[in-house]
């Protein structure tokens, strides 16, 4: 099944 | 200081009931050129923002960059037990720093003051996309109206609350959810004679699978707009975006889902 990916990875800035 | 004129049914309001289910706090900075709104629900799979810049704000006055953390359920619960006719005015002082006010004014000129503690938002760190971001990573946009937006948010989670893909193409705009015991198929034509309506614009083929729920958790709020726009990623979060008065606009993200 698909997987659920968070926003974090496209939108964190470190 | 900051004094944020609101009305019961504004876009700042509506937006505030929208994320109340998902989020406890709303990240609020503001400079003397506006308002900006982040939120993001405790997943991490939505995002919402609203961008209000002052001269589109009546009554708006802030001297200083002023970043705070305003408590949801709090503010909400206030709001609602005001009156239509209220004047209300969040204040963030000088001399009560850490706590906000919300002052309800009647037409009488009663009063209620509400006052809260503010909370630490810690969304400094979420880095939302700019217009050169969308250009270059978002394949395709769509433009409808929000009204019809809404309808599908609603169908597609109802019908199937954790899968749904939005595929588009340079003649059709489609819509699937996955249910229990069936699928549910929205399909738009690109009109010829009227695109000011509904409008596709798309470089190559996008299909994105997301989870309906947040979508039509947010659908609402866009009917503040008559007109939402779907920017479409192979690689990047579903981004739907209205405007609000002049310049203001109101923006969530919706994190994808993956194939394996």
């Amino acid at each position: 099944s698909p997987t659920q990916k968070t926003l974090d990875r496209f939108f964190h800035s470190s | 200081m900051l004094e944020l004129p609101l009305v019961k049914g504004d876009p700042f309001h509506h937006v505030m009931e929208a994320i109340l289910d998902l989020s406890d706090v709303a990240h609020v900075v503001c400079t003397t050129r506006g308002l900006n709104l982040l939120a993001v629900d405790t997943k991490h799979l939505a995002i919402v923002s609203l961008l209000f810049p002052a001269e589109d704000f009546k009554g708006y006055t802030c001297d200083e960059y002023i970043s705070i953390g305003i408590p949801i359920r709090d503010l909400v619960n206030a709001i609602r037990c005001g009156d239509d006719k209220d004047t209300i005015t969040l204040k963030v002082g000088e001399e009560n720093f850490g706590t906000i006010t919300l002052s309800f004014v009647s037409p009488e000129k009663n009063t209620v003051d509400y006052e809260f503690r503010l909370v630490d938002a810690k969304l400094e760190r979420f880095r939302l996309p700019d217009r050169h971001f969308l250009r270059s990573k978002y394949q395709g946009s769509v433009k409808m109206p929000s009204v019809e937006f809404r309808r599908i948010c609603k169908c597609l989670s109802n019908f199937g609350d954790e899968y749904g893909v939005i595929s588009v193409t340079d003649e059709d705009l489609t819509y699937f959810a996955k249910g229990t015991d069936g699928d549910v198929y929205v399909e738009y034509k690109q009109q010829e004679e009227d695109t000011t309506i509904f409008k596709i614009d798309v470089r190559e083929p996008v299909r994105l699978a997301f989870n309906p729920k947040y979508l039509n958790t947010f659908a609402k709020v866009f009917t503040l707009s008559g007109q939402v726009k779907l920017f479409l990623s192979k690689t990047h979060p579903l981004m739907v975006e209205c405007k609000i008065g002049q310049k203001g606009r109101i923006r969530c993200f919706v994190a994808p889902k993956v194939e394996p």
